[in-house]
């Protein structure tokens, strides 16, 4: 909460809506609004209701830039919203920064404005942030599925030490609400023999190794290898990858999930994405690929589908022509599929299953055969 | 991750003001101070890697800074508005 813990010092608190973003339609804003609402009425006895003019305990308003109180907005991205505790005036009055693109989806170029409201609305009824990783009441926007939205259980302990349960006749018992079961599978050792992986890339100097949610981290900076949950990097990209690559030049990685890629440089992830991989010039016929390679040196990125390999100009941005060829005719001793690919110290390393395979960059013969975790020092 | 040397002053520029919008860092403007301010600065940077769990080093390193230039809320992480 707030210093003093500021509350409604009531159980039915009103809302006005002033105005209207032009980026979504009227009725879909209200229906944010609404929804944001319900959520903290379900968990809470108060009730919330919406006046049409007049002045209510929390005024809805998006505006940009010097917008008539102490905290300007930005333009687009850095501070999305605010809001402030419950008191009188401008107390619980919650603004939206204009120059956002607000949206009803959870897509990558907008942000979802139920769940900012949500948010800023816990503000408006006395929530300070939480530093729980994935709390609502998390500083940082998160996109997430917001059909059938559960309020993590973080969330609801805060704003039931300030106003309580609901009552019994009026809302789901809040046992309804379990805090979002991770659905992550345990991660695997990483000295297992049998260790396979689903991506690999260098990212700055270090090397990350996906395998389902979770990614290994080798850096020549720390001896040991860190293992971490992909979403404590990118966190609306906690699935996983098929594929990676790193453009070091560009300080630039490129993700690859099903018929879907994503650049990012550090934690960003560059805006506009995701695009289809038919705009790398892949053909429709291509659903997803398998692993992919930048070579520094000719600038060329090999992708593998299959039993057959493509090669990207990244000077041009397009497909070399006389591709796609079979990976065995090019790469001598790779007869099969490449699970995930990496380029380190002038070698490639192909891997398939638990093995991988050291390959010379420039005759593209094969070296020897490892397992596919010799990299964490087992 | 590693820092991409070429763009530190200003990364600096942008933590001090992330700093002073949600973890009430105050910097003195007199220059005589500029010793004291860093001390101060890094006590931030270090308030602020903790309340995020990052690895608590008081340097502006990449993932601090990544984790700054994150879209979020306008509300400080540390104070109320007054």
């Amino acid at each position: 909460t707030f210093p003093q813990s500021p509350r409604w010092k009531k159980e039915d608190v009103t809302y006005r809506i002033l105005n209207y973003t032009p980026d979504m339609l009227q009725a879909d804003v209200e229906e944010a609004i609404a929804k944001a609402f319900q959520l903290w009425s379900s968990v809470t006895p108060l009730r919330f209701t919406r006046l049409y003019s007049g002045q209510a305990d929390i005024m809805i308003s998006f505006a940009a830039g010097f917008h008539g109180d102490f905290y300007s907005f930005d333009g687009p991205g850095g501070t999305l919203a605010h809001a402030y505790p419950p008191s009188s005036g401008i107390g619980g009055d919650a603004h939206f920064d204009e120059d956002e693109n607000w949206t009803k989806f959870t897509t990558y170029n907008g942000y979802n404005l139920f769940l900012v409201a949500a948010h800023e609305l816990g503000h408006s009824l006395g929530l300070g942030h939480s530093n729980v990783f994935g709390a609502l009441m998390y500083p940082i926007y998160m996109a997430r599925d917001t059909r059938d939205y559960r309020l993590p259980q973080d969330d609801i302990d805060g704003i039931q030490a300030l106003y309580g349960p609901p009552r019994e006749s009026s809302a789901l018992p809040t046992k309804a609400f379990h805090p979002q079961e991770p659905t992550e599978m345990t991660p695997a050792e990483d000295c297992d023999p049998h260790l396979t992986f689903d991506a690999i890339t260098t990212l700055r100097g270090e090397i990350l190794f996906f395998k389902g949610g979770y990614v290994w981290r080798k850096s020549p900076y720390f001896s040991d290898i860190e293992h971490d949950t992909i979403s404590s990097f990118w966190p609306s990209l906690a699935s996983g990858f098929d594929a990676a690559y790193e453009v070091d030049k560009k300080d630039r990685v490129i993700f690859f999930k099903d018929d879907q890629y994503w650049a990012v440089s550090g934690y960003s992830i560059e805006p506009g994405f995701p695009k289809p991989i038919q705009n790398l010039g892949f053909p429709t016929s291509v659903g997803k690929i398998d692993a992919a390679v930048h070579d520094q040196n000719t600038k060329k990125t090999y992708f593998f589908v299959g039993n057959r390999y493509w090669s990207y100009n990244e000077n041009t941005q397009s497909m070399e022509r006389g591709y796609p060829r079979k990976i065995a005719a090019d790469f001598q001793g790779i007869d099969h599929t490449v699970d995930a690919a990496l380029q380190k110290n002038g070698h490639f390393y192909f891997f398939h299953g638990s093995n991988q395979y050291e390959v010379d960059i420039k005759n593209k013969k094969l070296i020897r055969i490892m397992k596919s975790n010799s990299w964490f020092n087992c | 991750f590693p820092v991409v040397p070429e763009k530190e002053k200003e990364d600096m520029q942008f933590a001090k003001k992330y700093l002073e919008n949600f973890y009430d860092f105050k910097e003195e403007k007199n220059s005589l101070f500029k010793a004291k301010n860093l001390n101060r600065m890094a006590d931030k940077i270090r308030e602020m890697q903790s309340f995020f769990g990052l690895e608590v080093t008081g340097e502006l390193n990449h993932k601090t800074l990544d984790m700054m230039k994150q879209p979020r809320c306008g509300i400080p992480d540390v104070r109320s508005y007054s």
